[in-house]
């Protein structure tokens, strides 16, 4: 369902290069659930935010569902964006002025979806934020605010999601839940999940794990659970 | 050189009352290394906030160094938060238009220091940054605006340093590197650290764990380490 070749993304800073990512190149099947792993810097949010459609590489291919994503129109990507992928922002990327399940319930207003307000109230609850639905992101801990982002990523039931560092802010208890949604998820629905982490529990729990170093894979080794 | 005392924090949202801290007392003595835990929403980040002057409590009194913080004025406190702590924000906070360099002197203009160029960059290098010095926050990759943000923290020389789940976005051996670096100013400049974690390697590395549950102190205990 993902195949990337060759995948380049340089930044240019005046006189410097800085070479984020420098020819990435995997296959990921429908239903996979894998672990992207690496130094802070070595590239793995500029990877998710490829894959996710949020920006363009500087060179090579990125194929989803058989498509040339490089090929598409601004319609078509934001329909895919919208739609089709679920993703959790390492910085949760929440609206300031919006409450929790106005959060939530944004892209099911995409969808047209009439019963968005009753969906956005199971999603927070099931990350186990019943109680917190009208607190503004100011009125939520740090974890609590992750939590949104998740909510927000799996509300619209999407056929993939990519997750960036999901459980940074989450105590150990709380992360466990959140995985246990996630793989979850990945089992009943057959949801292509991609977890950027730097927690090997977390790893632990895929079947996966994608190695990065400088800019490019330096290992793509199954896990104890494939 | 930190006493609590029945510190309450409650938060008033229309008919609800918000109970983030309801009744917390502890002391902790000078150059002392203490870890705070516990659940998401337990309260951590509002107790840090109190304890780093950037908020008052709704009840109880906080001495820092035996001053009732209470009382003081807001130029004292001012004093106080920027010359006397370093506070590491769980989400940064960082000024989106400032390169790292810039973030990182302004500690420093505060205190009028000459050689602020020099001393941000020696803080850069210690946390690994030094080819990064130029990138505004959105040029950085997640842990190395953390790391942006701890060197914030330390570059002033501070006699206390609050640093709120400051290994949350980075890999394990950067983490590992961080944990040193705080490990190593506590030896050697007696700087009395709180750091809120949910990382069992990160409060391994410190003499006591406070855990909190709920918003009040269920666990005050000395670790191997003390
Ligand atoms: N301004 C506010 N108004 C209302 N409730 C708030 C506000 N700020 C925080 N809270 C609530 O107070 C509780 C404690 O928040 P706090 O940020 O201290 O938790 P925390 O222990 O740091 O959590 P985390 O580990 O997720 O960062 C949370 O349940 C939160 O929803
Ligand atoms: N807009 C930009 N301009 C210049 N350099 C950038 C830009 N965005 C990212 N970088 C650099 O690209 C590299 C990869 O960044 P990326 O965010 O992908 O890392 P990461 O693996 O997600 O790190 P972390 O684990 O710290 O989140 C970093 O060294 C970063 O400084
Ligand atoms: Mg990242
Ligand atoms: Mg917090």
């Amino acid at each position: 369902v993902v195949r990337v070749q060759d995948l380049v993304k340089t930044y240019h800073m005046g006189l410097i290069d800085v070479h984020a990512l420098r020819g990435v190149s995997f296959d990921i099947g429908k239903g996979e659930i894998v672990a992207i792993m690496g130094h802070s810097g070595s590239g793995k949010s500029t990877l998710l935010n490829l894959l996710g459609c949020l920006d363009a590489p500087t060179a090579g291919s990125y194929f989803l569902d058989g498509e040339l994503v490089g090929d598409l129109s601004d319609d078509a990507l934001a329909a895919i964006r919208n739609r089709k992928i679920g993703f959790v922002f390492q910085s949760f990327n929440l609206l300031a002025r919006m409450s929790a399940l106005e959060q939530v319930e944004m892209p099911l207003l995409y969808a047209r979806d009439r019963q968005r307000r009753q969906r956005a109230e199971e999603a927070l609850a099931v990350v186990g934020l019943e109680d917190r639905m009208h607190h503004k992101p100011s009125e939520l801990s740090g974890g609590q605010q992750q939590r949104v982002a998740i909510a927000r990523a799996l509300v619209g039931n999407p056929s993939m999601v990519l997750a960036d560092e999901p459980t940074g802010n989450l105590d150990t208890a709380t992360a466990n839940e959140i995985m246990e949604l996630l793989v979850l998820l990945n089992e009943e629905r057959r949801i292509t999940t991609l977890i950027v982490t730097h927690e090997a529990d977390v790893a632990a729990r895929t079947q996966r794990v994608i190695r990065m170093v400088d800019g490019a894979v330096a290992a793509d080794d199954l896990t104890a659970r494939a």
